[in-house]
């Protein structure tokens, strides 16, 4: 589903040239769950934002679904975003002023799915998250694993092909964080979704089918957990 | 150095009361470094902001080097803190339009101590956490383990008698959390500081003197690892 081929991001700081992602080529299949993993700074959140259609690479292509996203208006690619992906990043992003459950059903409001039976899915989703009891809580009300609990929902609630996540176990403990993967796991299976999970928390790969380091912008080693 | 006594903190959110912290004694010695542990929505970030004086306890008292936060008036709080305190929390809160330097030697003109070798201090600290070749980058321009990285350095470099440090690995790979908790190990063994670090990460229990568990806003047990 989704493909990148020789793509790159290269930043001008003052005098030098950083190459934040240099030359990747990945393919994830339908029903694949990755976790890229690789040292602070290795360019993991710039190849997230890329594949999210977020950000614009300097070189190489990036193909979700059979289409090429470079080739895209910058309306299209963000409707396109908004249909087909999911992405939760390093901080919560919750609008301020909405509860965590309206936080949750806007991404399905502006999908035009937000019917009662997809309304109730938000409302399990929150509760299997643990957050059944603050569901009109704002969000400067709440821990910060708990925002990034509501940020997780959010990000796929609304049943994209694609589901990108920017380390969303950061601020879990262990039994939180392994529930949160487990459910990105399981729809990732049941769905044939794409998963791309960024993590420094080595434990949790053993939920993903395969491992991608990154280092210094490029992929170092590719481990497929099936092969153990 | 650090003692509370019951101290407590609740919200009112709706027609329900939420008890953050619910009646936490706890007392940390000169040159002791403590984590604190628990499940996300526990009470640690709550227990965290009111010892370093930025959230006032509903109830019960806090006292640091002997005074008492609750008899200090906001001026005379924010100057003790800005002085005796030194914290991160779990976003990085840089200065958007300083640089790498500038944002840790800000901390330093605020307390007066910006001479030349200090300054050096700033910058050889920064190395030391592998910021080294990044000192004119802007905060939007570093990743997210990179932004902690320089938030930590922030923390510390005004020689404060408390640290206080909220998931400050979160975003770190194993090898950088590694390395900043040991500087933090250090610093406070070295110079008798007081220091708490609130972590979801178990492996990094085995830097520090003492390990607090809180449940539900309070503490549910506190281990020795010196007893080990
Ligand atoms: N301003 C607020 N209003 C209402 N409830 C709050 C507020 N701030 C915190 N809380 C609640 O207090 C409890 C403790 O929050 P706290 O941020 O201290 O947890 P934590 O242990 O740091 O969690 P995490 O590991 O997820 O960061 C949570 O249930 C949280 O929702
Ligand atoms: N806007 C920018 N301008 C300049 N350099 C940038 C910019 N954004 C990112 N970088 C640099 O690109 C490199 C990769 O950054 P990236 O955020 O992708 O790392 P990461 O692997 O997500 O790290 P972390 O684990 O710390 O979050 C870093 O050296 C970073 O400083
Ligand atoms: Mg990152
Ligand atoms: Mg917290």
């Amino acid at each position: 589903i989704l493909e990148t081929c020789m793509v790159s991001k290269t930043y001008q700081v003052q005098n030098s040239t950083i190459k934040a992602v240099d030359e990747v080529s990945l393919s994830i299949k339908a029903g694949e769950f990755v976790a890229l993993v690789g040292p602070s700074g290795s360019g993991k959140t710039t190849m997230l934002a890329m594949l999210a259609g977020l950000l614009t690479p300097s070189g190489g292509s990036i193909v979700i679904n059979g289409q090429p996203l470079e080739r895209m208006s910058d309306s299209q690619r963000t409707r396109f975003r908004r249909q087909n992906i999911g992405f939760t990043f390093q901080s919560s992003n919750l609008v301020p002023y909405l509860s965590v459950l309206e936080n949750v059903e806007l991404m399905l409001k502006v999908n035009g799915r937000d019917g009662r039976q997809e309304r109730q899915q938000a409302r399990d989703l929150l509760v299997k998250l643990g957050l059944g009891d603050r569901l009109n809580s704002k969000p400067s009300q709440l821990s910060g694993g708990q925002q990034q609990r509501v940020a997780i929902a959010r990000s796929i609630i609304h049943n994209p092909d694609i589901v990108l996540a920017d380390e969303p176990t950061a601020s879990l403990d262990t039994e939180r964080a392994i529930q949160v993967v487990s459910v990105f796991a399981e729809l990732i299976h049941a769905r044939r979704l794409a998963g791309v999970m960024v993590t420094h928390d080595l434990r949790m790969c053993r939920y993903v089918d395969r491992v991608i380091q990154m280092q210094d912008g490029r992929i170092r080693q590719v481990l497929s957990s099936r092969a153990e």
